[in-house]
This record gives structure tokens, C-alpha cells and sequence, in this order.
């Protein structure tokens, strides 16, 4: 997951 | 219908004007849409019912997976009003000998195949939608957790697909067949496409931003 941080971010995001 | 909702804007190239014309800018604007895009399309996964309801990794393998056939699926449908010309963007439109001057032959030879199949089915609008959320859920991603799930999520919008079909085109009723047909053509032209800019990202010639870095990297 620590390699995939931004998709990882974007799908945690509400928005 | 929701998934009609959902589709998101237009989105546009803007290709830098202070950029000399060539492959370095027509890659470079490429590679800043396909970021942009993918932002995009990240947003739009998490709005197809039942996605949302994953594990976070099960969400990140299916989109680690699929996101280029979402891209090129995309690149396709607004193509489809052309002539031979691949529709990037509303305002990045090329066609084969712009693709020549610019780098982008390999890429535009490989859509156009898939472009006049999609034509020839005169595909419609919903039918993209629905398509481009199989797509996704019929990834192949090696890592899923909860195999279960993500069979479900098929079925549904497998199910999504032939109530459609049966109340549009009673008249075929091998549509659904035939739309689900040309899933092998669209993975085989992503394929392409992701080594067409993987090799570009070992070139490092093209800046390339780090979500689309980091999605490249995932189909490595």
C-alpha cells in the first residue's frame, strides 16, 4: 500500500 | 441510470502553447490528461454500486488493474463520431498523420481497430457506461481478497446489461454477446498502450506525474 500511496489516498477520500 | 449520472465531464488536453511541436509535447500532453483522467476515474469507480462496499484493497486491486482499458474505452467512445481520428480529448483530436509527426502512430494504430468495432456495433451511450464498470469489475487482478464479491459485482451489472438489452434491442438478442465480445480487443489494446508508455517512462523523456507513474508502475 506504502507504494500506492496517491490511489490509495483518492479512494479513501469522501469526495 | 446511475451510472449515466455518474459519467463524469468532459475533460480537456490544454496542450502547453509554449511548448515546441513534437513527440516530447504531444507525450507530454498525453501523460497530463492520462493523470488528470485517472483522478477522473478514480472518483467515478467509487460511485458504480457496489464498489464502494470492497476492502480498500480489493478497490485499489481492480483499479491497479483496469484503469487503462477505462482510458482507452473512454479515448474510444469519443471516437466514435469520427473518421479515423482518435479523440483524446474534446480539444486533442489526431488524426493518422498527426499521429505520424507526433509520436503517437503505435497508439492511434492500435485504437482504430477498436474504434470501427465499436462503430460497426453502434454502441450506445449506456452501453458504455455499463461496459467500462465491467471492464473494471472483470479485471483479472491476481490480488483479490474477497473473490466472492467482486463475482457479485459482475453479476449485477452483467444483469445491468441484459435488462437493458432486452428492453432496447429486443431485436438482437445476441447484443449483450456481442458487446461482452469485444472485451478481449480492449484488453489487448490497453496492453499495448501500457507498454507504449512504459517504455516512454524508461526513455524519461516525458515528465509524467506521480499517480499515473504509480499506476504504470502497478502494470509492470
Amino acid at each position: 500500500k506504502e507504494k500506492h500511496k496517491i490511489l490509495h489516498q483518492l479512494l479513501q477520500n469522501s469526495t | 441510470s446511475h451510472l449515466l449520472v455518474v459519467e463524469p465531464e468532459k475533460i480537456y488536453a490544454m496542450p502547453d502553447p509554449t511548448m515546441p511541436d513534437g513527440d516530447v509535447k504531444a507525450l507530454t500532453t498525453l501523460c497530463d490528461l492520462a493523470d488528470r483522467e485517472l483522478v477522473v476515474i478514480i472518483g467515478w469507480a467509487k460511485h458504480i454500486p457496489g464498489f464502494a462496499t470492497l476492502s480498500l484493497a480489493d478497490q485499489m486491486s481492480l483499479l491497479q488493474s483496469a484503469w487503462m482499458e477505462i482510458l482507452v474505452l473512454s479515448i474510444v467512445f469519443r471516437s466514435l463520431p469520427c473518421d479515423d481520428e482518435i479523440v483524446y480529448a474534446e480539444d486533442y483530436v489526431v488524426d493518422e498523420e498527426q499521429a505520424r509527426i507526433s509520436g503517437l502512430l503505435d497508439l492511434h494504430v492500435a485504437i482504430v481497430p477498436l474504434v470501427r468495432r465499436y462503430k460497426k456495433l453502434r454502441m450506445e451511450k449506456e452501453e458504455f457506461v455499463m461496459l467500462k464498470a465491467i471492464a473494471l469489475a472483470n479485471s483479472d487482478s491476481m490480488h483479490i481478497e474477497n473473490i466472492e464479491a467482486v463475482q457479485k459485482l459482475q453479476d449485477s451489472l452483467h444483469e445491468a446489461l441484459q435488462d437493458f438489452e432486452a428492453s432496447q434491442h429486443p431485436e438482437d438478442p445476441r447484443r449483450v454477446g456481442k458487446l461482452l465480445m469485444t472485451l478481449p480487443l480492449l484488453r489487448q489494446t490497453a496492453t499495448k498502450a501500457v507498454q507504449h508508455f512504459y517504455s516512454i517512462k524508461m526513455q524519461g523523456k516525458v515528465p509524467m506525474h506521480k499517480l499515473f507513474l504509480e499506476m504504470l508502475e502497478a502494470k509492470a
